[in-house]
């Protein structure tokens, strides 16, 4: 099954790494700006038909780009002090009023996507929406059996019957 | 079946983007460094017990590591400017010559490999080899069908019967 060995992926090879030094970074990001952001927490977006974007303001005008957080360098696999950051984002709400969130989209999904657009993957496009709902449901139930990323992060699954409202990016994020 | 997934996850997320960059990579290394590299392609190393190092000179002294080519950024699934890069190994021949090598581990099976040791992932010991052969045949039949990657890779398959030669991994890098 596709979906749960890119959950254990994301998390073994990325989340288990990033979201204990994440506190530390938001930390330090303060000493550098000055800036608050609106939570210490990884807010990972799901969308279920996997549609996953580079820049989330194609999403929604109301996010846009901020700044990155310092970055963290790791030995991994041979690859010598491999690169891991986030990018933090401005979020309006309804009364205009800006906040600064540490967002981005769980990366398997673009794989998912893709590998359903590839003859050779074995992968059709209808498959695509239960794998999608698999990967979020394991990736829920490692993330709350994991003791190093308790609060550190936010799921936040995106329904895409919602397609219509162009702001209901910035919206869910701010549900948070 | 993990190992399919995440033989996909490593040509989609990965290879397919950095393979296709990398003569131009290695030229700008030559620019800046003067230096000519043994090959322009990326050897990747498949450990059959999936037992992956973050430094290769832990597995043979006559691999050093000698510098990172410049790097790739991207922006990925809401990161910015996301980081790719690899690493260039010293390793010395048999007549104590040394050659410069672009060399890293296929880091998917670090997963394959944590997976086996957490009891809730449901992946055994026993099982892990066979997910490494399933891999190791996925990722070359997808990068033989990928006009992007040709002739920009070697798949380095190490048999665990030499973990006694101390020099068993310069000796399979420099078989290339
Ligand atoms: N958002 C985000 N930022 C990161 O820095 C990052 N690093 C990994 N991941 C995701 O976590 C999971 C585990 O990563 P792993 O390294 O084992 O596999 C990776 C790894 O084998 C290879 N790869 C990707 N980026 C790099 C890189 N910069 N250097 C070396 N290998 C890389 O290709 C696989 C798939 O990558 P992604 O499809 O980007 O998603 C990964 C994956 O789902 C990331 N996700």
């Amino acid at each position: 099954n596709v979906a749960h060995g890119l959950a254990w992926s994301f998390y073994l090879g990325y989340l288990k790494l990033v979201l204990p030094e994440l506190e530390g970074l938001v930390k330090q990001y303060y000493n550098l700006t000055g800036e608050v952001l609106r939570s210490p927490r990884l807010y990972i977006l799901l969308p279920l038909n996997a549609a996953v974007s580079a820049k989330l303001e194609e999403e929604d005008n109301l996010v846009s780009f901020h700044k990155n957080l310092p970055q963290l360098e790791r030995d991994r696999a041979g690859v010598r002090s491999r690169v891991y950051k986030h990018s933090v984002y401005k979020v309006i709400d309804n009364n205009k009023e800006p906040h600064l969130c540490v967002v981005e989209y769980a990366t398997p999904l673009l794989t998912l996507y893709q590998m359903s657009q590839d003859n050779s993957a074995g992968f059709s496009e209808k498959e695509r929406r239960q794998q999608v709902l698999l990967f979020y449901r394991t990736l829920r139930d490692i993330l709350e059996s994991s003791l190093e990323c308790r609060n550190s992060y936010r799921l936040i699954l995106l329904d895409d019957d919602h397609s219509e409202d162009p702001h209901f990016l910035s919206k869910e994020i701010l549900k948070h």
